[in-house]
């Protein structure tokens, strides 16, 4: 574990309860792409299926307990939830999320490190990951005025991947220089889908204004 | 080789 990985997680389950919190609070989920965070979910049951055969550490099982958990109830609220369900509009939220987790599913199968069931789903979910967050942006982009949670969210989500890519240059370097492309191309597509939303993120804080992204 | 492939991130 290095600071940067740690950071990068922390980030991550911040920006995960910063959502949960949003839509227990205020008991909606405006703004809130349904399809992203079931794509999460698949991410997150595809890379997490080795939690009941492979130990690494207390602290490795315990957030992936906590990252299937908090986007399993995540995306609870949003479908079944008496009050909150009534926020979510989904005439807005049209991603065919399907388009992505064909492609993911089919390249996964064709380029892997291993082609066995675990490695195979942990690829997929890598590759799922990257482009999971396409349907929130496609929303944002959408939405006329975002507010400022749902921003944040946004925001830290794509900064944790980016902490990521620090901690991939750091183990390469300091540790085993074990050369990973999977992980390392997929984390920087991530990252990069993330650019222009960072643009106008950073922008809108510096200038004090509403976050706007255009249409 | 198959064994070693660590997933020991999150």
């Amino acid at each position: 574990m290095n600071a940067f990985r740690l950071a990068g997680d922390m980030t991550h389950l911040l920006s995960i309860i910063l959502l949960l919190h949003k839509i227990r609070a205020m008991k909606s989920c405006a703004g809130i792409s349904l399809r992203t965070q079931e794509l999460y979910v698949i991410v997150f049951v595809t890379r997490y299926v080795d939690l009941s055969m492979k130990y690494y550490s207390f602290y490795n099982s315990i957030m992936k307990i906590v990252f299937l958990g908090t986007s399993i109830s995540i995306v609870w609220y949003m479908r079944y939830h008496k009050v909150v369900k009534q926020t979510y509009n989904k005439d807005v939220d049209t991603f065919r999320h399907i388009f992505l987790i064909l492609p993911c599913f089919v390249l996964a199968l064709l380029i892997n490190r291993a082609f066995t069931v675990i490695e195979v789903l942990w690829t997929f979910s890598l590759y799922l990951e990257a482009v999971a967050i396409l349907p929130q942006l496609v929303l944002l982009q959408r939405s006329r005025n975002i507010d400022n949670l749902t921003g944040n969210y946004v925001f830290l989500l794509g900064a944790y991947r980016a902490f990521y890519l620090l901690n991939w240059i750091y183990r390469f370097f300091i540790e085993n220089h074990q050369v990973r492309w999977i992980p390392w191309l997929s984390g920087l597509l991530q990252t990069a889908i993330y650019a222009d939303f960072f643009y106008y993120y950073i922008k809108s804080w510096k200038n004090r204004e509403k976050l706007k992204l255009p249409a | 080789f198959v064994d070693d492939l660590p997933h020991d991130e999150l």
